[in-house]
């Protein structure tokens, strides 16, 4: 699109349809074209050169919301730097989300990233729901080399986080990883589940470090209800977006920063071990430029 | 709803006194088209729908009429209806040997949990006797989780300690003939449309299995890419039906309203809850006021 043109009103409006395509939402899109029309008038912005730096600036500035720290640095958090006093380990970090988004897949290749900085991790089985979730959590356990807490299927979630935590505080782990059943945010019990698992673990004398909404890129203008509602029951600290190497370009992500303030913190881009990252703002706002 | 904004721009411009214009007519379409692309309706969609309706809105009927608001709501809710056709959730049964049905979909749409609510479904409706044939060698525990929800339902699921999806398709089908199941339900791994090797795959067990319906199933929460992937599967495969995923959730669900125009095949089914008795036939009108809001 920034080839040799004018920049004119069909071109905004390319761009305008290129950004919706890429799911920022209608709003999110017309505001953006109307701020670069504005400041072509104003002379501020001449030609499509200018209007792309000007774009990949503010978008990747919109994605770092207040105070969230460098993605660089958010692998491990303060709590897991080296030295780590055994008062603050485990660092809890939690995965929640709908159904299907990734939560396991994103469980197990932390695991494994978390192994490879030398650091011991502990699983909890914390989906007790699904057919043979604690099956597949457990192919990611020995994947990785890590521990895994499990109980029977049907049973109390957060009697598995309980259990968890405790096994992680005997073996002195520094990174107990909880796994969650798949939940919509528009069920009410599988919220109040979903709250009840802090609390126990609040009540165990633990809290969360890291509490991750794992979100598919896919996933269109209802993400940001899911984030409002999940908030609503969890100490969100961040957002992991995942399948960013399908087509889709995970543009909901600008408007859940503005409207949660929750950073984005890793990307899944597929389904091998080693494919989960600490999330490139430049690199994705360069995908979603057309 | 699209339907209450509709109303109060209409009245906006009839509380101004004067008559309703065309530039007035342009100003409820820009309307339209933020309330459809909010509610996830694909942009090629939401241009198809802008331009029939400004066509027939234009004409002499609604500038004229005394309740031009309303008149503009049915004109959108006709062509909505129009784009989702009508109810088609028939499954194309052989007449000889078992009947065979391919899932695809991308990962995580609810590939095998559907699996085993088709075949809970068409079992009662059809009368059929189901068997599942666990074909995603890729998913850790995915065999582990379609035996589980066979084991619920009282049906056999079918796998192989192989690596070829192919060869446990055909082998399900040889072994339903020989125990009298006369309906292969084939789960597969779930794929990007953009990955040529997983691709060329289903490409090769559609080939060998000439399935007698192949269903994409698709997650009714999924943005602007439902249409793109559904198209590319599409032309890879091509589909007889899709499925609609997740839609007790309280997703609008627009990317339904593009997927009959781009594949040209109906919706079939939708998935209401993870519970395997929560799988409906498809319900177009109902889709269409869910969309509006
Ligand atoms: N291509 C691709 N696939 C992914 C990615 N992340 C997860 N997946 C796939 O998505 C599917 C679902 O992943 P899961 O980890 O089971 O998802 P989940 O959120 O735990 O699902 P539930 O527990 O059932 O809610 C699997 O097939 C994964 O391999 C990614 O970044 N890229
Ligand atoms: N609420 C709800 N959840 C659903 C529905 N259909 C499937 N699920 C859930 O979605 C998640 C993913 O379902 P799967 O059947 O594992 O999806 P899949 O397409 O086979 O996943 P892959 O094989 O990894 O590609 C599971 O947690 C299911 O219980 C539905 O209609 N409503
Ligand atoms: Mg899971
Ligand atoms: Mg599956």
């Amino acid at each position: 699109l920034f080839g040799l043109r004018k920049l004119d009103t069909d071109f905004l409006n390319e761009l305008e349809e290129a950004f919706i395509a890429a799911d920022l939402g209608p709003m999110l899109a017309g505001e953006l074209v109307e701020e670069l029309g504005s400041r072509n008038r104003s002379g501020e912005i001449a030609g499509v050169e200018q209007a792309k730096a000007w774009l990949r600036a503010e978008l990747a500035r919109q994605l770092m919301p207040a105070g969230a720290p460098a993605p660089a640095a958010a692998l491990t958090p303060a709590a897991v730097l080296a030295p780590v006093a055994a008062a603050s380990k485990p660092a809890v970090w939690f995965f929640l989300g709908v159904n299907g988004s990734g939560k396991t897949t994103a469980v197990g290749r932390i695991a494994h990233r978390l192994q490879g900085e030398g650091r011991s991790v502990l699983l909890a089985a914390g989906d007790t729901f699904r057919a043979a979730a604690g099956a597949q959590l457990e192919i990611w356990a020995e994947r990785t080399g890590s521990a895994i807490v499990r109980h029977k299927e049907g049973g109390d979630p957060a009697a598995v986080i309980f259990d968890a935590y405790d096994a992680a505080k005997n073996r002195g782990t520094d990174v107990l990883l909880v796994d969650t059943a798949g939940r919509l945010h528009n069920k009410k019990n599988l919220m109040a589940e979903c709250e009840k698992m802090f609390r126990v673990l609040a009540k165990r004398g633990g809290q969360a470090a890291e509490v991750f909404l794992v979100l598919d890129a896919a996933t269109g203008q209802n993400a940001v209800q899911q984030a409002l509602l999940f908030r609503e029951v969890a100490p969100l600290t961040g957002i992991i977006l995942t399948k960013l190497d399908g087509t889709a370009k995970g543009g909901i992500a600008f408007r859940l920063v503005r409207e949660t303030g929750l950073p984005i913190r890793y990307a899944g881009l597929g389904e091998g071990m080693e494919d989960i990252e600490p999330f490139n703002a430049a690199a994705f706002v360069d995908a979603i430029l057309p | 709803g699209l339907s209450d904004k509709l109303q109060q721009v209409f009245a906006r411009l009839r509380g101004s006194g004067r008559r309703i214009s065309e530039q007035d007519v342009n100003e409820s379409l820009r309307a339209i088209r933020v309330a459809l692309l909010e509610a996830d309706v694909a942009l090629e969609a939401v241009k198809a729908l802008t331009q029939a309706i400004r066509e027939q809105a234009v004409g002499e009927k609604v500038l004229e009429s005394v309740r031009p608001g309303d008149m503009v709501v049915k004109i959108v809710q006709d062509e909505i209806a129009r784009l989702l056709g009508a109810s088609d959730t028939a499954i194309r049964y052989r007449t000889e040997g078992p009947t065979v049905i391919l899932m695809c979909g991308l990962q995580g749409s609810g590939k095998t949990t559907t699996c085993a609510k088709l075949a809970r479904l068409l079992a009662s409706r059809d009368g059929r006797k189901p068997l599942l044939a666990a074909a995603d060698l890729k998913r850790p525990a995915a065999i582990a989780q379609l035996q589980t929800l066979g084991r619920e339902l009282g049906f056999p699921v079918y796998s192989e300690a192989v690596a070829d999806p192919v060869r446990v398709c055909t082998g399900a089908v040889k072994h339903a003939r020989a125990e009298g199941r006369d309906l292969v339900i084939l789960d597969t791994a779930g794929r990007l449309h953009v990955d040529e090797e997983l691709m060329r795959e289903i490409k090769a067990v559609h080939a060998a299995l000439s399935p007698d319906e192949t269903l994409l199933v698709l997650d009714a929460m999924t943005g602007q890419d439902a249409v793109r992937s559904a198209r590319a599967f599409h032309e890879t495969l091509p589909l007889d039906g899709l499925i609609l995923t997740k839609l007790d959730s309280d997703t609008r669900g627009g990317a339904a309203l593009s997927l009959r125009h781009a594949t040209g095949r109906p919706i079939k089914f939708a998935g209401v809850g993870e519970q395997l008795d929560k799988l409906e036939e498809f319900h177009p009108d109902r889709m269409a006021g869910r969309i509006l809001g």
